[in-house]
């Protein structure tokens, strides 16, 4: 009864394929591979409404970088820019286009030890929509380079 | 780097690989065994980063991040074999995969208890790095270190990253940051931003008001229940044979106007839609 627009079955395939548990180490008493635990979603106890601090301690300390496939729906774009503006950060760069390949990547903002990153056309699952753009944006940030 | 964890021959892998590549379980809370795939860096692993990176859910896979998203081997759509990612991020960082929490992939609880909570489930990912860094990749813990991850990492990522900052006294891990990609931060701002999302990609007008009950609940039908691909809304929709009991979408669509009356309904909505395309 699977939703459209997600397909997991190459996946599904292939960790359940005995020869890739037995090359990957899982023992025979660990059942079937599932991408996601229906069990455990259903028991999951939410213990937070927002992350805001987590963040306002983290910022203070480490680096950190928030980005966004722009088209998602799950998690939009637009409700982590508000949560990263509601923090209150010194701004240390304002917002601009940062590019790959020629071509436009997304836009960024950079706030004092927290970077506020969209990338142009990429969905919830930003390294697979947008490898490229991607690679480079993470790259970037591990770095310190100019996005 | 632990011999009885090596990958050495991987199934569908038909291309050269210039790295080497472990699977296998860090130990988290009592009876709780997490499992682990670890691809070093094809540049220089000694000298390169260690990125931790998890998927989200709650109750969904890593190995989505590994093998559809970053990792150096996505599966091909025949489920056997494996293509080449030329942009998989272990160009450039080793890149630990792991499945979290217990019950979610291969990991597993000793005593099947999956039940869990934010908090337990920061703490045991925390036990799970320390098992990682102390017992089977010693030689790693000098390495800059990166949590990152997606979706309800928006989660798993901040309080793992607070745990791992507060315990640098008793266990230094080099941190340097963390990133999250579509993340969940706040609950209220996801919910009352995609009407704005939904209202300027053209999704529905402003005929109405947007603020009465009827009305985010069809706004809510529109976004996640006819058929647009939620998670990327210009891409197509491919049909999903079914694919398990549970699917990624629900577990993302839980954590969607959960406070709102309409949730039960929209989740009831999603699972009863089959291949009903448009």
């Amino acid at each position: 009864l699977d939703p459209p627009c997600t397909n997991g079955t190459n996946l599904l395939m292939y960790l359940n394929t005995p020869e890739v548990r037995k090359a990957i180490h899982i023992p025979d008493s660990v059942g079937k591979f599932e991408l996601c635990s229906d069990e455990v979603n259903h028991d999951y106890k939410r213990e937070y409404e927002s992350m805001k601090p987590q963040y306002e301690f983290l910022t203070a300390r480490v680096r950190g970088l928030v980005y966004n496939g722009d088209i998602d729906m799950a998690c939009n774009f637009l409700g982590d820019e508000w949560f990263v503006e509601s923090l209150g950060l010194r701004v240390v760069e304002g917002r601009k286009v940062w590019t790959e390949g020629g071509q436009v990547g997304g836009y960024v903002k950079r706030f004092e030890n927290l970077d506020l990153l969209t990338v142009r056309g990429a969905g919830h699952m930003v390294p697979e929509d947008k490898p490229a753009p991607a690679l480079k944006m993470i790259t970037s940030f591990i770095f310190k380079k100019p996005y | 780097a632990p011999d009885s964890d090596e990958i050495i021959d991987l199934p569908g892998l038909n291309h050269n690989i210039s790295f080497r590549h472990y699977s296998g379980y860090l130990s988290g809370a009592e009876g709780k065994h997490l499992h682990y795939w670890f691809v070093e860096s094809s540049r220089s692993p000694a000298d390169d980063p260690v990125v931790l990176w998890m998927n989200g859910g709650p109750g969904c896979s890593s190995m989505e991040g590994l093998l559809a998203e970053l990792g150096p081997y996505p599966v091909n759509p025949d489920g056997k074999t494996l293509k080449e990612n030329i942009y998989a991020w272990n160009k450039m960082a080793n890149v630990l995969f792991l499945e979290a929490p217990a019950c979610v992939g291969y990991s597993y609880d000793t005593n099947g208890d999956c039940a869990t909570g934010d908090d337990e489930v920061s703490f045991s990912n925390y036990l799970a790095l320390k098992d990682f860094f102390t017992n089977k990749f010693p030689e790693y813990r000098k390495n800059e270190f990166f949590i990152t991850g997606e979706s309800y990492a928006g989660v798993y990522v901040p309080t793992l990253t607070v745990r791992v900052l507060e315990g640098q006294q008793d266990f230094n891990i080099n941190l340097q940051g963390y990133a999250i990609g579509n993340g969940l931060s706040s609950y209220k701002l996801n919910d009352d931003s995609i009407i704005f999302f939904g209202y300027f990609h053209g999704l529905f007008g402003d005929d109405r008001s947007c603020l009465l009950f009827l009305q985010v609940a069809v706004a809510s039908d529109i976004i996640y229940n006819q058929g647009l691909n939620m998670y990327n809304l210009y891409d197509d929709c491919p049909a999903s044979p079914s694919a398990g009991n549970f699917s990624r979408v629900e577990a993302d669509l839980s954590n969607i106007f959960k406070e709102h009356k309409s949730h039960p309904e929209m989740m009831l909505k999603a699972r009863k839609r089959i291949n009903n395309l448009t």
